[in-house]
């Protein structure tokens, strides 16, 4: 553990408190995408089975058992607590485009061809794109509220501190995984654009709105 | 090295 790896689980904690605080403080999921969300749902569950099978550390399940849940509560509060706000018109991505050429990926690009190993990888390539959908909703509706910028923003951070991480690993400890860092890096490049906007205009003060 | 990767990140 060094600490780019546990400021980037810490952004990555912070995106999901400020998500669910969002939602819960103004009672409304407008603008939130709910298909990022069970995608989100579906990288952790499909990754996180390890927990039955290999025990890391207590920082390691607590966080691991986490992710999981809150992203079924992030679900909950969507679909069911608070669906009336929730924004379908707007949240059109289709989840297929995305899980299938993943999980056809995930059988041909592995570390080992066993269930557990390719659920991992799966898991792993899903999450590089999870947030399409809701950027999707954002350039759909041509603007996103403060506060799902700030979220967006501390999620994006996650994935630039693991790549940090894993410069950090590859010249002190010898480590690398290839497919967590190729994935990890397209997943960073596609908050890119975001990152801008939000430098030039969220932290200016402006809400986020793109150009027509 | 690559191989034999211990999936010790979240």
């Amino acid at each position: 553990m060094n600490v780019f790896r546990l400021s980037g689980d810490v952004s990555h904690l912070l995106a999901i408190l400020i998500l669910l605080m969002k939602i819960w403080k103004t009672r409304s999921c407008a603008g939130i995408s709910g298909k990022s969300q069970i995608l989100f749902a579906l990288v952790y569950t499909t990754r996180y089975l390890d927990l039955f099978t290999s025990f890391i550390s207590p920082y390691n399940t607590a966080m691991k058992v986490f992710f999981i849940a809150s992203s079924y509560a992030t679900i909950y509060l969507i679909y069911l607590k608070f669906k009336a706000t929730y924004d379908r018109n707007h949240d059109t991505f289709r989840m297929e485009f995305l899980v299938l050429p993943v999980l056809v990926l995930a059988f041909v690009v592995n570390h080992d061809f066993t269930p557990l190993e390719i659920l991992w990888t799966f898991s792993i390539y899903l999450e590089s794109v999870a947030i399409l959908p809701q950027l999707f909703m954002v350039s759909k509706t041509g603007q996103a509220e403060t506060i799902t910028s700030h979220y967006l923003f501390a999620l994006g951070m996650y994935r630039a501190l693991y790549i940090v991480n894993w410069v950090y690993r590859y010249y002190f400890e010898g480590f690398y995984d290839l497919i967590a860092i190729i994935a990890g890096v397209v997943q960073t490049v596609l908050y890119c654009d975001f990152f801008y906007l939000y430098v030039t205009k969220v932290l200016k003060g402006k809400q986020l709105t793109l150009p027509a | 090295a690559d191989a034999d990767v211990a999936h010790d990140e979240l």
